[in-house]
């Protein structure tokens, strides 16, 4: 595959971060599976862009990681 | 709105807070009473009584602090997050924290976050309410820079509250330690003093009552101006603002003052330099830019310093092509085009507007480009002009963008 530029490596891993915060995302840090952690981790994506009523796409897209960057609560969105 | 699993709720009608310490960024008679507007919020539209103390635990008890802070949720230096609160029950239960690393000012203003909106936040948590995705909602987790002098809450935050504590007993009780009272002041009502940074002129602000803000469908709406706006569309007249955002269907209302205040209402013309990140404004014979909420240093300046003809003494319209990095200013029957790349008039302007642009036979009021056409806007009307053949394509209301 081809190399992630840094930047968004920077990106990704802020999302993550952002998703465990307020999305209750818990990166399965052992599974061997890499595709079901970014199935998961698309999946809690989803759910924060329908909080905001943003497109749904589950791609950390432009929008998304905007939004993600906005001055905020630290209270966690959803709760499991 | 949402809740806490289990919907916690403090379990009786007087519940008490203690303010822990202040931060250096207000007075603390300041921190005092937004906290204490934060609550006379809440206990506006349910039967609760909030009364502070000065010792010994209290159920809410609130504090500033920056990093890690004793639990789970450390906080993260200046954006990010500015606060969290705990629902309902003893201990840390009810407890707001503020991350001392932000900027907290008394008033909105462009470069710090304003105590009592994020206080009246975290509040509806300590007293049990969740985040609500209804964008304007006080529990919208998100910090929205608005005007806050005679903020309401949302519907949605009353029906929350409501729902976990009923409607208030026959008249709303103002908390037992009184705030001091407002002092009369010398402005009206609708000014709210400007906290200015040292980087600001003062400006005259003119105290006249601004007229009712027009529906967003009236059909004889017209705007002062209208600009680009990292991706949103700022629409002005007055002093108010309408703001068309890709993130969220709904049309924005907001006041010139609740993002610039030392602004004045009233703008003749405002354009966005993409690539700068600076839209400029522009009012009589003098304009500013700004980057988001900041107004840069050494505004305003005179027009004149764009190269303009000390004759003209102020502009209809301006609009900035990102393509070829020409600003076009449009003044009465005519227009010049500003290079932005090197700073300066293009040489042969003016020129008539009616000559170049065919269909355009009248003054430009606003102007603005998007999706590749320029759309100039005289009254009610706008014209949608295709850019390269600058040619008029259609005529539509002015307040088509609004979803009307």
């Amino acid at each position: 595959f081809p190399v992630v530029p840094e930047k968004e490596k920077e990106d990704m891993q802020f999302a993550k971060k952002y998703l465990e915060n307020f999305y209750d995302f818990k990166e399965e840090k052992h599974s061997l599976f890499k595709a079901k952690n970014l199935d998961h981790m698309a999946e809690k994506i989803r759910e924060m862009q329908s909080f905001f009523g943003l497109e749904v796409t589950g791609e950390l897209n432009h929008k998304t990681l905007d939004m993600m960057k906005q001055p905020r609560c630290g209270i966690p969105d959803i709760r499991s | 709105y949402s809740t806490f699993p289990h919907s916690p709720t403090w379990k009786k009608e007087d519940v008490t807070y203690r303010i822990l310490n202040y931060t250096p960024d207000m007075l603390e008679a300041d921190v005092e009473e937004a906290i204490a507007r934060a609550f006379q919020l809440w206990s506006n539209v349910t039967p609760l009584r909030f009364t502070r103390l000065y010792s010994g635990q209290a159920d809410i008890m609130i504090s500033f602090a920056a990093g890690f802070h004793g639990d789970f949720y450390s906080f993260d230096g200046p954006g990010g997050t500015l606060a969290h609160a705990y629902p309902p029950s003893s201990g840390l239960g009810g407890d707001a924290h503020f991350d001392e690393d932000e900027n907290w000012t008394k008033f909105t203003t462009y470069s710090g976050y304003n105590l009592f909106l994020v206080a009246a936040h975290e509040l509806g948590h300590s007293l049990g309410l969740g985040h609500s995705n209804v964008f304007g909602a006080l529990m919208y987790p998100i910090y929205m820079a608005r005007d806050t002098r005679d903020y309401q809450l949302h519907q949605d935050d009353i029906d929350g509250i409501q729902a976990l504590y009923g409607s208030p007993r026959e008249s709303p009780v103002l908390p037992t330690q009184a705030f001091p009272p407002q002092e009369p002041t010398e402005m009206t009502p609708w000014e709210e003093p400007t906290e200015m940074s040292p980087h600001e002129e003062p400006t005259e602000i003119t105290p006249s009552k601004p007229p009712s803000r027009p529906e967003d469908c009236d059909s004889h709406l017209s705007f002062d101006a209208i600009t680009t706006l990292r991706g949103e569309i700022l629409f002005f007249k007055d002093s108010y603002v309408w703001r068309r955002s890709p993130y969220f269907s709904e049309i924005e209302h907001d006041t010139i003052s609740s993002f610039w205040p030392s602004l004045i209402a009233g703008f003749d013309a405002a354009y966005e330099v993409d690539k700068t990140d600076r839209v400029l404004f522009f009012k009589d014979d003098q304009y500013w830019a700004v980057s988001g909420y900041s107004i840069e240093t050494g505004f305003p300046k005179p027009i004149q310093n764009l190269g303009f003809p000390s004759s003209i003494r102020k502009i209809d319209a301006a609009v900035h092509d990102q393509n070829t990095k020409q600003t076009y200013f449009f003044v009465g029957n005519k227009y010049w085009s500003f290079n932005e790349n090197t700073k300066s008039m293009e040489r042969g302007y003016p020129r008539k507007i009616a000559a170049d642009f065919q269909g355009i036979g009248h003054t430009v009021d606003a102007a603005l480009q998007k999706n590749g056409y320029f759309y100039f806007f005289h009254g009610s009307n706008q014209y949608e002009v295709d850019i390269k053949k600058k040619k008029l394509i259609r005529t539509m209301k002015s307040n088509s963008w609004f979803n009307c």
